[in-house]
């Protein structure tokens, strides 16, 4: 038997350490919190490191401070394409889905790629079609907008106009 | 981008992550998330890995399976392989941003080369931590 471990990350799309507010700082820790406890739960109890995994990203998507399923950045479109993977270690099985829209858990999404096709990774209406059949609950629009990561898409959008160039690095961070 | 990795009690390992891309990216941009061996990659025999950061560079440095490559042909542990390739491969190349990996024996490293990293960990310990700059 191994002892058991668990890390998260929980990227915030655009914004910069001078933005970093006390009570923003405090949500970012609490959400941090809860996907480590749902991936916990299931180690302890001699879950998969699959489920767990799948667990706690799942709890930062529906969070939505982080830049992914709920929360999730605009393209200069103004739309929001979702990306997500998983990989098992024990068989390196993989799967992934790349510019979709609407399941409310990417994530699983590529868990159903992996689990249900055989392939490793799905783009656009097929890899809707694999969520659809796996189950999988979808969202509209309304769901998975956020006023500030719209504010950060008008606001990089302004910069660009105008030829302010940033070279901040976190701007191409997800 | 959001990420986690594991150990579970029977010494297996996995790797899941998600995001939303850029702020403002070019539709139909892809980044390393769904790339396997970019920015998620898992084998029992070294280690689970997510990254989060400069995703067009995390990709030409297939910066996931890099460390696992590290660990299995160089013989180097899970922290030393990881700091290589965020502080060394990345950082030196204009690759911001970091990862958080995982190996069989349920060692942790959360590497990053960038101003901060949101993240935790948990052990079997119960030991919860969450920062976000160093």
């Amino acid at each position: 038997m191994s002892k058991f471990s668990l890390a998260v990350h929980g990227g915030a799309g655009t914004i910069l350490p001078k933005n970093l507010t006390p009570a923003l700082e405090a949500g970012y820790h609490a959400g941090l919190r809860r996907a480590l406890e749902v991936g916990q739960e299931i180690l302890a109890k001699g879950g998969s490191a699959m489920d767990a995994v799948t667990a706690s990203v799942c709890a930062l998507e529906d969070e939505p401070l982080f830049n992914s399923g709920r929360g999730a950045v605009f393209t200069t479109e103004g739309v929001q394409e979702m990306d997500a993977s998983v990989m098992d270690g024990r068989n390196r099985m993989a799967g992934a889905v790349s510019g979709i829209f609407g399941p409310r858990n990417p994530i699983r999404a590529a868990r159903a790629v992996m689990e249900n096709t055989d392939h490793v990774m799905l783009i656009g209406p097929n890899a809707l079609k694999v969520a659809r059949d796996a189950g999988l609950p979808f969202e509209d629009a309304a769901y998975f907008f956020t006023q500030e990561r719209w504010d950060a898409l008008q606001s990089t959008m302004k910069m660009r106009a105008e030829g302010i160039e940033d070279n901040d690095p976190a701007r191409r961070h997800g | 981008t959001v990420g986690a990795v594991a150990c579970d009690v029977n010494g297996n390992l996995a790797a899941a992550t998600s995001t939303g891309g850029m702020t403002a990216k070019a539709p139909g941009r892809v980044g390393d998330t769904p790339i396997i061996g970019a920015g998620t990659y898992a084998d029992n025999a070294t280690c689970a890995v997510s990254c989060t950061g400069h995703g067009e560079v995390f990709i030409r440095y297939t910066a996931a399976a890099e460390i696992a490559a590290r660990m299995r042909h160089a013989g180097q542990s899970l922290e030393d392989a990881a700091r290589h390739v965020v502080m060394e491969d990345l950082g030196k190349n204009d690759g911001s941003g970091g990862l958080i990996a995982v190996d069989a024996k349920g060692n942790i490293t959360l590497p990053f080369n960038c101003d901060g990293m949101y993240r935790g960990s948990v052990t079997q310990d119960g030991d919860f931590e969450t920062l976000i700059y160093r």
